[in-house]
């Protein structure tokens, strides 16, 4: 085997991957399944692991295209150069680019099964250069091999557990749990965990994942929690913007997190008491701060609460319950923000507008109505 | 007198165009100079030989049928051995 100048590698084991576009030579399915399987390849035998993202910018951005297709190095057309990925890095760094002129298959020997040709471009993508040893997957000359019965060869083995280490689940070839399937912030029965805004920004969080949308973009981007505040939980429960811009807080179950920017706010996190709450509430479902009246409304079961950020106490007569001030909801608050000066209650896979001082409803409409799908 | 029938292999100039193109995309073939082509080693036949080593074919630092199959064969586009680095 052989590794990339400086044995180039992530500094971090879980990758997201995006998949930009597809061949007409498979479907959908055929593709989105080689690639899983082409990235499982690696991962049965590192710490590595790969989650999928369907929008914004992922480690490694996988596309097909033909002749010239955006990077300096053209495709020949049908033949020879099948494929090619970029080393680890940032931008078009991890990258994997494959000929559209070539006729990609499933497992069938008329043309080039994408799971090979993804499994040997990935390695690339994780700090592999070419091996000399025939029998390797980092070989450059691509061999037809069943995709049902293949086992990484052992050269393989050696040269990415040079980079990364082995796996540390005992024994990878017991199916592991799988990581939860990345939501798909345009699947209309979505629930979310939490909605913020952030800077004018909106936040959509659900799972490990968020969207960001502004008003600028069509499409929200979407990226790991993680990604942008390292030390945050994911599943979270709620979220909401402080009236000191870009001061966020998060919270799960009975803790809340605050953060300026990507960095956790020292002494966070904390219990969630410290806003006030009472001892007795275990977790919240919603949050949300109201410019006009400076209050902080806390969404628990079917209670609401008010806390007066300035003078750090809950306000008299919380809580309420829900049906006292908001008509209409079914349900428990899931989500809830301020955009534009009215408020908005996610409740199960709706989501409703309401004036908050007349406590006015005026529209009800579908969770994912800000994210443009 | 007895004659044996070479079969000579038909390496083209179009075969030796292409293998130099192959060359130039998978093992950094550039237009040397500089001692070795002071030496009349060309830089092609420097690389050939390299290209022969990495694929394990005899080393002969001339394009054969041997050596140009390997290079006609579907493959991936990153390059070889240390010029991938």
């Amino acid at each position: 085997f052989s590794t990339f100048e400086n044995n180039l590698k992530w500094q971090k084991n879980s990758l997201t991957y995006r998949i930009e576009n597809y061949t007409p030579d498979m479907s959908m399915s055929e593709v989105d399944d080689s690639i899983e399987k082409a990235l499982q390849v690696w991962a049965k035998v590192t710490p590595l692991r790969f989650t999928r993202l369907y929008s914004g910018t992922a480690d490694i951005m996988i596309s097909f295209g033909g002749r010239a297709h955006g990077d300096h190095y053209p495709f020949d057309g049908p033949g020879s150069t099948l494929a090619h990925a970029f080393s680890p890095g940032p931008g078009i760094g991890g990258d994997a680019h494959f000929d559209e002129d070539e006729t990609f298959t499933l497992r069938s020997r008329k043309g080039f099964v994408l799971f090979m040709v993804a499994a040997h471009e990935f390695g690339h993508s994780l700090g592999l250069s070419h091996s000399d040893d025939r029998s390797a997957l980092m070989y450059p000359v691509y061999t037809y091999k069943n995709p049902d019965t293949f086992v990484l060869p052992q050269d393989d083995v050696k040269g990415i557990q040079s980079l990364y280490g082995p796996n540390p689940v005992k024994n990878p070839f017991v199916a592991e749990p799988q990581p939860p399937p990345t939501p798909d912030a345009c699947d209309s029965t979505i629930v979310l965990d939490a909605v913020t805004t952030l800077q004018g920004e909106m936040l959509f969080f659900k799972d490990s994942f968020f969207w960001r949308s502004t008003p600028s973009s069509r499409t929200p981007q979407q990226s790991l929690i993680t990604n942008l505040w390292p030390k945050a939980p994911v599943s979270i429960d709620a979220a909401y913007e402080s009236q000191q811009p870009g001061k966020i807080f998060l919270f799960k179950r009975q803790h809340v997190w605050a953060f300026t920017g990507s960095d956790l706010v020292p002494g966070y996190p904390k219990s969630l008491t410290s806003v006030g709450l009472p001892r007795g509430v275990k977790n919240i479902d919603a949050a949300l701060y109201d410019v006009d009246s400076g209050k902080t409304l806390f969404f628990v079961g079917n209670s609401y609460f008010s806390y007066d950020d300035a003078r750090k106490t809950m306000d008299n007569g919380f809580p309420k319950r829900l049906d006292q001030t908001f008509s209409g909801l079914p349900g428990k608050v899931t989500a809830a923000f301020q955009y534009r000066g009215f408020t908005y209650l996610y409740s199960g896979p709706h989501m409703f507008e309401y004036n908050l001082k007349t406590g006015r409803l005026y529209r009800v409409l579908r969770n994912n109505y800000f994210l443009h799908c | 007198a007895v004659v044996y029938c070479m079969p000579v292999s038909e390496v083209t100039a179009q075969d030796e165009s292409f293998a130099e193109t192959y060359l130039k995309k998978f093992f950094n073939l550039t237009e040397e100079s500089g001692p070795s082509v002071r030496r009349g080693i060309s830089p092609v036949s420097k690389k050939l030989s390299e290209m022969q080593k990495f694929f394990g074919l005899q080393i002969t630092g001339t394009l054969d049928s041997d050596t140009l199959a390997v290079m006609k064969k579907p493959r991936c586009g990153v390059p070889d051995g240390t010029v991938a680095r």
